[in-house]
């Protein structure tokens, strides 16, 4: 299956990855 | 969260000495969503680097120029953006169109996406998305049109497609556009 991303469930990564 | 693809991060910073393949350094590759954002967060924002300077990502064991051959029967979607806009608008069209990339937004067309490329200049910024095949017209203005939704343009704004080819014997300001939307 296709791995596809909206930009929005993308962004969400943003601050996750950074407060880590 | 895996991606699609594992794409590679190039740098090029103009130095006039070294031929112009010795500017150019592959950076780090990466395929997972939490990967990508670590790298974003780490590397200077394109507004910030110098006149001169690229970014570059392309789908791994894609170089980011127009002889590879996954780029040479290929094109660009060109974002030519104004001086001003470097301050207000370039980091956050080049991000987007990281999303889009990662995020495989051209849905069964994604395929046909080599890379992206942003160009920091003096006289003016340039973000493209480069395709692999500029005769295939069907993906091209599929990927065309999703773009321009994804970038916010007005509809009032035209985008054009440039082949490599056509721009590799012109200068880019003349090359002609193959496609519009």
């Amino acid at each position: 299956e296709k791995k596809s991303y909206d930009r929005e469930f993308l962004l969400g990564f943003q601050f996750i990855v950074a407060s880590m | 969260h895996p991606l699609q693809n594992r794409w590679a991060l190039w740098f090029f910073k103009n130095v006039r000495s070294q031929p112009w393949q010795c500017n150019l350094r592959l950076v780090t590759t990466f395929n997972t969503v939490e990967d990508f954002w670590s790298l974003y967060s780490h590397v200077q924002l394109a507004s910030k680097l110098s006149s001169g300077c690229d970014y570059s990502i392309f789908k791994d064991g894609i170089e980011p120029m127009w002889e590879d051959s996954r780029n040479k029967r290929g094109g660009r979607w060109l974002i030519t953006l104004s001086k001003q806009q470097r301050h207000s608008d370039l980091d956050s069209l080049w991000l987007e169109t990281l999303l889009c990339l990662i995020g495989e937004a051209f849905d069964d067309y994604s395929e046909e996406v080599c890379g992206a490329v942003i160009n920091i200049r003096a006289k003016g910024d340039k973000i493209a998305i480069w395709t692999r095949e500029a005769e295939n017209r069907e993906a091209v203005t599929y990927i065309g049109k999703v773009y321009k939704e994804r970038l916010g343009l007005s509809s009032k704004v035209v985008i054009g497609y440039q082949a490599h080819a056509d721009t590799a014997t012109k200068s880019s300001s003349l090359t002609k556009n193959k496609f519009v939307v």
